[in-house]
Formats: C-alpha cells, sequence, structure tokens
C-alpha cells in the first residue's frame, strides 16, 4: 500500500 | 518593445506538450535575461520550471520585464498549429499574446491573457545524494516496460544500475540500466507512472536527461539544450509506502 504525497513539504 | 524570434518552434511546443498536460494555467516571464516558467499542478504532485536563454532565440526584443498568464491549453491547440520549419514570432497586443508561424504560408493567432487563479511558490532546492544521466528515449523505453503491469514505479538507483521495478497484480516486471555515473550512495523512490509519462511528453526537448534521487524524495528530472540555452524540469512527488 502506498499514498500520494505533496510536494508541499519539501517548498 | 516585445518581439521574440525563433526559428525553430518545435522547442516550444515539445515543452507545452508535457506542460499543458500537468496544468492548466501559467505565468510566462521575460526579461532581458530570456524566458522562463515556474508552475504546479493543483494537486501539488508536479511541478515544472522552463527556462530559455535569450541567445537561443534569433531576435530577442524585451525592453521592460513581461509577465504573460496564459491557459496552456489554449496556448497548446495554437502551438500544435506550427509546422517544425516555421519561423515563431511572439508579440503582445493589448491583452493578448500574438503568435505567428511563418512557412509556405502564415498564420496569426491571438490568445488572450488571463488573470491567475493562484499562486505558483519558488521552486524549492533539494540536495540529492544520487544524479545520473539516461537517453530520454531510453527511460520512455523503460516506462512503457513496466506500465504494463502496474500503476506505479520503484525507482532504484546503486552503484552499477537504475532499475525500474513494479510489481503488479497478475505479473512483475523489472528493467536495469547501466548508468555508468559514479553514484556513492542507494536511492530508492515510487512513483505514480501517469505522472512520469506527463513528464516524458517533453522527450523530443533534449536528447539527455538528469535524473535526481533521494530515499523516499521527490524525482528531479532535468532536460537540457546544448550549451545550456534551455532548461526544462520537473519535480514529481513521490508515493510514500505505508
Amino acid at each position: 500500500k502506498s499514498r500520494q504525497s505533496s510536494l508541499d513539504v519539501f517548498f | 518593445m516585445f518581439k521574440l524570434i525563433l526559428s525553430d518552434p518545435s522547442i516550444f511546443k515539445t515543452s507545452f506538450e508535457a506542460i499543458s498536460s500537468i496544468v492548466d494555467e501559467v505565468q510566462i516571464e521575460v526579461d532581458s535575461d530570456g524566458l522562463r516558467l515556474n508552475a504546479i499542478d493543483r494537486s501539488h504532485i508536479t511541478y515544472v520550471h522552463l527556462e530559455l536563454k535569450e541567445r537561443l532565440f534569433d531576435v530577442f526584443q524585451c525592453d521592460e520585464p513581461i509577465k504573460l498568464n496564459v491557459d496552456t491549453e489554449e496556448l497548446m491547440k495554437v502551438l500544435k498549429r506550427s509546422k517544425s520549419d516555421d519561423v515563431m514570432e511572439l508579440t503582445v497586443d493589448g491583452g493578448s499574446l500574438i503568435v505567428t508561424f511563418e512557412g509556405a504560408i502564415k498564420k496569426t493567432f491571438k490568445v488572450k491573457l488571463i488573470d491567475l487563479e493562484y499562486e505558483t511558490p519558488e521552486s524549492p532546492s533539494i540536495e540529492y545524494p544520487v544524479k545520473i544521466t539516461i537517453p530520454i528515449k531510453t527511460l520512455k523505453e523503460s516506462i512503457q516496460d513496466i506500465e504494463i503491469v502496474a500503476d506505479r514505479v520503484e525507482f532504484n538507483i546503486d552503484q552499477d544500475f537504475l532499475k525500474l521495478k513494479a510489481v503488479g497484480e497478475f505479473s512483475d516486471a523489472e528493467v536495469e540500466y547501466l548508468h555508468g555515473e559514479k553514484v556513492t550512495e542507494d536511492a530508492r523512490a515510487i512513483f505514480a507512472i501517469e505522472n512520469i509519462k506527463e513528464m516524458l511528453k517533453a522527450e523530443k526537448f533534449a536528447d539527455t536527461t538528469y535524473i535526481s534521487l533521494g530515499d523516499d524524495m521527490p524525482l528531479t528530472l532535468t532536460l537540457e539544450l546544448l550549451n545550456e540555452e534551455g532548461e526544462l524540469s520537473f519535480l514529481l512527488a513521490p508515493r510514500i509506502e505505508e
């Protein structure tokens, strides 16, 4: 199982 | 005075093939150094950056910095009407971007400038442990191999290989590419194939692609033109295993 992460944590 | 002329519109067309499949709207910034844009999709999964240096253009007149907000789908429809031996000219008139293609015939399109609905954050600077090069056609073929079994792919880079792996319901697949780079750390992350295919629509932009990777970090795919006249890069958020 995997979930799509967001780029927000890298900004 | 604002006028840009490009004797080969394919760079523009190819870039927007990918950009328009990722984002609905973009702000194109032009100043004396060149043209650039940064955009992120609404779900904040893919970030795209395009830069075309002033010296890439046959004519580059831009007296003062200008921001052109366009609907990418509308611009793409226009760019699709160009032929590779056309000369493309970009000017601005009132609230429109004027795009002309001149070859055997001359075509003029007026694309309305729009108000942007949301702002794009500055490109994040991420330190990566691993960076390799791969011909973009090789990467594209590898993704095509993987996608027959699954909709997500694991990128795995060790000191010798880039391995793409997928575990499907009925079949598994693994593609190995000997990268020939000096890599001292391993890196592994999983991505949605659908998002990777959007980025690969820009395959004709440049032959050489750089892949930057780290464990569960975003994938950075950078396409660079000869003599650093232009760059198209993407940042794709990983899928995280639970």
